[in-house]
């Protein structure tokens, strides 16, 4: 009935590579995503983009002013030319001005931790990045989707939609050279490796290269660690290069530690997701470290903006941390901070505003993880082929130490930070804080009420 | 040279104006 001024919240944004497909090359931006193993490009007809097209998704805005900021980016980043599509911006793939394209086919269906999808069918064409191209490769054609942009799936071939459609199209599971595979079997890397390199969280660029690792761009030991064989199997629910993390704390200006965990979980390194999710328990204890009060909707803790400053969230893998700067989870809005760490009790992610910070190296060949502290300090390249081991990679001390499966136990045992805490899942003050970021001087809302905190007392896990 | 490096852009996500909310866009 009113005028609402509702404010777009800037997702931090999802980092992806460009690549030519087919003949004529066709450009595409496709998501990088260490969580995932398929590639798929929007099938330029599907009737998602042309929905997008037509703008009918933009008739309800009528009753919303909405603000906008522009950030200009290098001009090399983003060409002038217009845009008639949000898919378009993104590139879509159309297999019939492709005259390499064959569909084989076989179909996918598959849908992300984040509830979006892509349906299709699968075929063959040739790619190029740069100077390197792959003929024949495989990947999907999506004429059914909600995403704007494609997908690169870079995960364990196990991790392959073709091994979970037997129910759905009665096919016999099997598994297909994905990207990195194809790299290697064209023999333009010596091993299935890579190493993720995110850079700073304002930075326009980072890069991933297969193959090699980068020396310059980490600091410290860089330590393996084993890929949990619980999610590496064909009949993992949710395969993925899955790694023991030991324990969780915070890091003050100070150099003060407060643990907020030390329970084994196992986690993902996923450059698919933005922020991060972890078990309740120890996504509680981080946020009650900062007064945090947790938000269902807003999928984080709502925290006074002076508590996050100049805090590093540090993970132990097994005898070595992490640190990942906090301001890197945190999205001001209204007179509060939103601290992005999802609670929840299966899937625990951590996602770029954690890699940022990090340099992994992910060996899909012997299941092994490599990381370090990330550097900016944009020394010269220092490039090591992967060919056997990782070079400059040492055993981390706690590799042996890995989180085992326990029926009915998504985490492992041991102490919380204060096993009792306040749960705060239900607060309804703070249920919508984005939605209701800057609300009109003329709106009111049961917001404003008093609310009663639960308090729950926990035991030991 | 046995390696092959790729630029990975970070793009700004284009909110989804269909959806229901910030959540949808969080994690794939």
């Amino acid at each position: 009935d009113e005028v609402f001024n509702s404010t777009l919240v800037n997702a931090l944004g999802m980092y992806v590579v460009k690549l030519e497909i087919g003949t004529p090359p066709q450009t595409v931006y496709l998501q990088v995503d260490t969580g995932s193993s398929d590639m798929y490009v929007n099938d330029a007809d599907n009737a998602y983009c042309e929905l997008m097209s037509y703008g009918s998704d933009y008739a309800s805005t009528d009753n919303y002013e909405l603000t906008a900021t522009f950030t200009e980016l290098p001009s090399s980043t983003i060409s002038s030319e217009a845009y008639t599509t949000l898919c378009s911006y993104w590139g879509a793939f159309s297999a019939s001005n492709s005259s390499t394209f064959k569909y084989n086919d076989t179909h996918f269906d598959e849908t992300y931790g984040d509830g979006t999808y892509y349906k299709g069918t699968y075929g063959t064409d040739v790619v190029s990045l740069g100077n390197i191209t792959l003929e024949s490769f495989s990947f999907g054609v999506a004429n059914s989707t909600e995403n704007q942009a494609g997908i690169l799936g870079i995960s364990l071939p196990v991790g392959e939609n073709t091994d979970s459609l037997e129910n759905a199209y009665n096919i016999t599971p099997f598994e297909y050279k994905n990207f990195p595979m194809a790299l290697k079997s064209h023999g333009k890397i010596e091993k299935t490796a890579y190493s993720l390199f995110l850079n700073e969280p304002d930075a326009h660029f980072g890069s991933i290269l297969f193959g090699a690792v980068d020396k310059s761009k980490y600091s410290g030991q860089l330590y393996t660690v084993p890929m949990l064989q619980a999610f590496n199997t064909i009949d993992s629910l949710n395969p993925g290069m899955f790694v023991t993390a030991q324990g969780v704390a915070i890091v003050d200006s100070d150099s003060k530690n407060k643990t907020a965990s030390e329970v084994q979980f196992p986690v993902l390194f996923d450059s698919g997701t933005t922020y991060s999710t972890l078990p309740t328990g120890i996504a509680d204890a981080i946020g009650k470290i900062f007064g945090g009060k947790y938000s269902s909707v807003d999928q984080g803790y709502i925290v006074d903006c002076s508590k996050v400053n100049n805090t590093q969230l540090s993970f132990d893998f097994g005898g070595f941390n992490i640190s990942a700067n906090i301001s890197n989870f945190v999205t001001p809005a209204k007179d509060r901070c939103l601290l992005n760490i999802e609670a929840t009790d299966s899937g625990f992610v951590l996602g770029d505003a954690f890699l940022v910070d990090a340099y992994v190296v992910y060996d899909l060949e012997n299941r092994e993880v490599s990381i370090a502290q990330a550097s900016f300090n944009d020394q010269e390249e220092d490039i090591k082929i992967i060919s056997d081991g990782v070079p400059g990679a040492t055993t981390a001390p706690g590799y042996y130490s890995t989180w085992v499966y326990t029926p009915g136990s998504p985490i492992g045992t041991g102490d919380f930070y204060n096993i009792s805490w306040t749960s705060y899942s239900e607060n309804s003050e703070y249920q919508t804080l984005i939605a209701t970021a800057i609300p009109s001087s003329s709106s009111s809302s049961s917001s404003s009420s008093s609310s009663s905190d639960e308090t729950t007392t926990k035991n030991r896990n | 040279n046995s390696y092959v490096k790729l630029p990975v852009q970070k793009l700004a996500n284009i909110p989804d104006m269909d959806s229901q909310g910030a959540s949808d866009i969080f994690k794939r």
